[in-house]
């Protein structure tokens, strides 16, 4: 009854509130963690010692050269209708604006389609985008290429609507992406609440001009760690469970949900079955993963380092949508491979989290597809992930040290029963 | 790089092994 035994252990034993516990130490040491700092460097050496501590074994950083992008201070200074600071954070990637800023009119529109219809009116202006929000997958597109858009046009700088279902004035940041070919301008976010507020003086044929000052600059590529820990097969040590969640950070907020609990659920997953003294036949890895808000480089140049086992990779699973009350697994691979993770999933009974899903897995596990390793991530109730994510708000307190429990003891279970089978899972 | 195929497995075997971890 080892999974029952992994469940009691991580929900009512000595191992409950540790994955909780442990964030709140990590996050409250180190606050954000945005690559290139040397402040994400420090908090990998603190998760190195605290693996080879906790007795895990092969802990060890695999480098990743990493963008260096700094925010410097930043402003938008609505100058008229009336005197007022918005409220903004410049997105990833940007450039900054002269030192004197930028002061220009500005145009609101709610679409790429509304963009392009009032093309004439662009040149020269700052770009509004007040688009509704629809879903991440969607309105993040908003975020990505608002500048690219603007700048084609002839437009000088973008202001997106922040990418969140919900906001209390809140603005969130991001990566955003250039084109070669279009003339690189700055652009950041806005808060919802401000973006509706120019939308409504647009509409009434208010004038806008707004001053966008922002210090940001890219700075030469640096060197971050990917953090690696594992618990060592006892028949094909070779074979690999892969299980993850990224370490870095945007500069805003602690970096508590994302990634922290997605990070920290993996480190318990090999926590516990070092802690209960199991040894899977196969190696359970764990890797935090770094330069993931970035563009995924941390797990990119993994895979391209490790890609040549590929065949050794019996599942790779990531959790980056939050840790909140969980309630199954969802995964991709072969049919067959997905009747028995299926079979998996329903021992999880204990813990309320019988639901399995086929479909998509995180960005850091995606390169593996493509070489028909099985992957996965975790189903839980993130309704409300957009309200905190890349923003201030994703601190500990949005995190609840019992749903972590319930997130750890699924990730555990489902990792380790899979390292443990006899046989690697099907491929096609 | 071929990967591993294992055309020979047997499913219901693979699922009794799951049930003896509950």
């Amino acid at each position: 009854d080892v999974a029952n035994k992994i469940m009691d252990f991580v929900v009512n034993g000595s191992a409950k509130g540790q994955t909780y516990n442990r964030l709140a130490l990590f996050t409250d040491t180190f606050g954000n963690r945005l690559v290139g700092t040397q402040n994400l460097e420090n908090s990998i050496d603190f998760m190195l010692d605290q693996l080879k501590k906790d007795g895990l074994d092969n802990v060890h950083g695999e480098n990743v050269t990493v963008p260096n992008w700094v925010r410097g201070n930043e402003s938008a200074m609505l100058l008229e209708p009336r005197r007022y600071n918005l409220i903004m954070l410049g997105l990833g990637s940007s450039v900054g604006t002269p030192p004197e800023g930028i002061t220009a009119e500005a145009i609101v529109v709610s679409s790429f389609d509304e963009l392009t219809n009032r093309s004439s009116e662009v040149p020269g202006k700052i770009v509004v985008f007040n688009q509704p929000w629809v879903s991440y997958p969607v309105s993040v597109a908003y975020r990505d290429f608002a500048a690219v858009h603007t700048a084609q046009l002839g437009g000088v700088a973008s202001l997106v609507r922040s990418i969140a279902g919900f906001s209390i004035h809140s603005p969130h940041t991001g990566w955003q992406d250039y084109s070669d070919k279009v003339k690189k301008i700055p652009t950041a976010c806005i808060a919802v609440e401000d973006a509706e507020m120019l939308a409504r003086m647009a509409a009434r044929g208010t004038k806008i001009v707004i001053q966008l000052k922002m210090q940001a600059k890219t700075l030469p590529q640096s060197i971050s760690r990917n953090t690696v820990a594992e618990v060592a097969g006892s028949v094909h040590p070779e074979q690999v469970v892969l299980v993850s969640g990224h370490l870095d950070s945007w500069d805003v907020g602690q970096g508590a949900m994302d990634d922290g609990g997605g990070a920290f659920i993996s480190w318990q997953a090999l926590s516990v079955v070092r802690q209960l003294g199991l040894r899977p036949k196969r190696t359970m890895r764990m890797v935090m993963w770094t330069g993931e808000e970035v563009g995924g480089v941390g797990s990119l140049q993994y895979y391209q380092r490790h890609k040549a086992n590929a065949s050794n990779y019996d599942l790779v699973m990531e959790s980056d949508m939050g840790t909140f009350t969980p309630y199954g697994i969802e995964m991709r691979g072969s049919n067959d491979t997905l009747e028995i993770l299926k079979s998996i999933v329903e021992l999880l009974g204990p813990v309320n989290a019988t639901t399995f899903r086929k479909g998509e897995d995180g960005l850091d596990v995606s390169y593996w597809e493509k070489d028909g390793v099985p992957g996965g991530s975790l189903l839980n109730h993130n309704e409300h992930y957009f309200w905190f994510h890349h923003s201030d708000g994703d601190t500990m307190s949005v995190q609840d040290p019992h749903s972590m429990d319930l997130c750890a003891a699924v990730w555990t279970v489902v990792s380790y029963i899979v390292a443990d089978l006899d046989n690697m899972l099907p491929r096609n | 790089k071929s990967l591993l195929k294992r055309p020979n497995y047997d499913l219901q075997k693979i699922k009794e092994e799951i049930a003896s971890y509950k």
